[in-house]
């Protein structure tokens, strides 16, 4: 699965996520990532992208939960993002890339690794996997 | 805060992945971090950049999606995609696509020229047809090295995550299923039914 998340200079979010699904899948089979609110979501506060197994990802409506905590709790994307990546997913593993519309930009998995990258406004570019 | 941009290429990596496979994922990454930066400081609006950038990741067959998707039960791929605008909480989404070679874009058609937010199958692949997007044969999104991970899978009689072979450490409910040989011995599709019992 790949996605992308961005906010651009003028404060607007947006979100894409694109996948073939699991190997070995039946025919027919719909994961997380065309489901709005679970694999993708976008809105005035943030933008979510999400990767990992989609059956505890749609469980979880992970990305519209990050966007819910923030908008009716008032967290932090860093701390929406923690809570959902510890308590939304059960037993399930995954990972979520996140911007926020005050230009913040996260990311958290709670799997082996998780191919990443992110980079700002300010110069500041990162791509790991296990970190 | 300025601008800012994430990329992901998926979850579940296998720690013995090798270096060489690792180096090149985090190539394509920077690269496609570089194009959406610059998209950005052309004023390119959000919702063009994660078109772009995940258009980019689907062309490259490093990751699971576009070409170089997982291949299902019976050899062949079936996309999926979306895309949302958050000012204007506008969305859309397609499934079970073969033919389109980049399915985020037909998703973002969805969601400007279609009353819908969701297509999927045939739908889909009609509304791609009658758009005009670029289609190719179902064999150009099939690397040999994802033909080879489909034997694999069938051998150990699994499914199989991104870049990983689910075990109980990494994939929970389902890969206990696979290990424990759970379903009390029924199969569909020729895996223990409980692996699909979360679906």
């Amino acid at each position: 699965t790949v996605g992308c998340v961005v906010v651009d200079g003028e404060g607007r979010c947006a979100a894409a996520t694109s996948t073939g699904g699991l190997m070995n899948k039946m025919a027919g089979r719909i994961g997380d990532s065309p489901i709005i609110g679970s694999g993708t979501y976008a809105c005035e506060v943030c933008a979510v992208s999400c990767t990992g197994e989609g059956e505890a990802i749609i469980r979880g409506t992970l990305a519209r939960d990050v966007a819910a905590l923030m908008e009716y709790k008032g967290v932090s994307l860093q701390e929406a993002v923690d809570y959902v990546i510890k308590e939304r997913l059960d037993e399930g593993k995954a990972g979520l890339i996140a911007v926020s519309s005050a230009g913040d930009v996260t990311y958290g998995f709670n799997c082996n690794g998780m191919f990443t990258g992110y980079a700002t406004e300010d110069g500041f570019m990162h791509v790991g996997i296990w970190e | 805060g300025g601008w800012a941009i994430a990329v992901h290429g998926g979850a579940g990596v296998d720690p013995n992945l090798p270096l060489e496979r690792q180096e090149q994922a985090k190539q394509l990454l920077t690269r496609c971090l570089l194009i959406g930066a610059e998209a950005l400081r052309s004023n390119l609006a959000a919702i063009d950049v994660v078109e772009l950038v995940v258009r980019e990741l689907e062309t490259d067959p490093v990751f699971n999606s576009g070409r170089g998707s997982a291949l299902t039960s019976k050899g062949t791929v079936e996309m999926e995609a979306s895309i949302m605008d958050g000012p204007r909480r506008r969305c859309g989404a397609v499934s079970g696509v073969t033919t389109v070679k980049n399915p985020v874009s037909l998703a973002r058609l969805v969601m400007d020229r279609s009353p819908h937010s969701y297509l999927a199958f045939h739908g889909a692949e009609d509304f791609a047809r009658q758009q005009g997007v670029e289609v190719v044969d179902n064999d150009y999104f099939i690397t040999e090295e994802n033909i080879g991970m489909l034997k694999q899978a069938k051998e150990a009689n699994t499914i199989m995550f991104d870049y990983r072979i689910p075990l109980t450490a990494t994939c929970g409910t389902a890969a206990a299923a696979v290990e424990g040989g759970g379903g009390g011995g029924l199969c569909m599709n020729g895996l223990p039914l409980s692996v699909y019992a979360p679906e």
